[in-house]
């Protein structure tokens, strides 16, 4: 299963929370 | 005083309060050695969840800076991937430089542990010891970094990748031009003394990469022995150029 770096994406588009 | 260029300014107003990192990371730790005999990690591991945390906290420096913020994300992804252990490294470095020692090296929580410490651990240890003391000796050999060439340099990490490999030549070509520009402008009005610093200071960066992509390499061996734990943001990235 190639290693997409789904949590790399997911820290890059979540939106913050303040 | 001749006046800092705009661009090293700016790097310098988003730089990550030290004392929150520091924290965060702590806490983190300190909540791993809370854990079951079973689970506690061994002192390896627990580097590898100090580097995992320091990941987090680069990515989240590298989303609010500038030019980086502009891009999509599947550029930002290319880029990270393509620098994050030259971060890592670079960031321990520079923390290497400020503590100013020899024998022992400071952690991003602050700890200071002593070379000979890093020697005592279970083999095969030589590649640590290795890694670590060349990271010193770096760190020692640029004795002059202040902290406007840091940010700069962090920055020229961050956009080392050739702009062919991302959709946005356009912004990461400005990107790299103007913090070039940044650097030398900087250099030269602040060290005239200094022959030709800016360059000196790009292949001093050459040999920090050096140093990370041995240093990944080191790793990734560790990982296939079972030594890295699993599931975290250090092993996807060490994964996301090796299929």
């Amino acid at each position: 299963k190639k290693n997409n770096n789904a949590l790399l994406r997911y820290l890059l588009d979540k939106d913050d929370t303040k | 005083p001749p006046d800092i260029p705009e661009v090293i300014l700016k790097l310098l107003q988003l730089e990550p309060d030290e004392a929150q990192v520091k924290a965060r990371i702590l806490a983190c730790l300190q909540q791993e050695q809370g854990k079951g005999r079973h689970e506690k990690l061994s002192t390896f591991g627990l580097m590898c969840k100090m580097a995992d945390q320091t990941l987090f906290s680069i990515v989240e420096w590298a989303r609010s800076c500038i030019f980086f913020k502009e891009l999509e994300v599947g550029d930002q992804m290319k880029l990270l991937q393509n620098c994050w252990s030259e971060l890592l490294v670079f960031d321990h470095i520079y923390r290497q430089l400020q503590h100013g020692k020899e024998h022992s090296v400071l952690l991003v929580t602050g700890q200071e542990v002593d070379m000979s410490t890093i020697a005592a651990q279970p083999a095969p240890s030589s590649n640590t010891l290795c890694c670590v003391r060349r990271s010193v000796v770096l760190a020692l050999t640029r004795s002059r970094l202040d902290r406007h060439e840091f940010v700069c340099l962090k920055f020229l990490i961050l956009f080392s990748l050739d702009v062919k490999y991302l959709e946005n030549h356009t912004l990461a070509k400005d990107a790299q031009e103007k913090a070039n520009a940044a650097l030398l402008e900087y250099t030269v009005c602040h060290y005239p003394h200094s022959t030709d610093k800016f360059r000196q200071l790009l292949l001093w960066l050459a040999e920090v990469r050096a140093l990370s992509m041995q240093a990944e390499e080191y790793l990734y061996h560790k990982h296939l022995s079972g030594e890295v734990p699993c599931n975290n943001l250090l092993i996807e990235m060490l994964h996301a150029k090796r299929t």
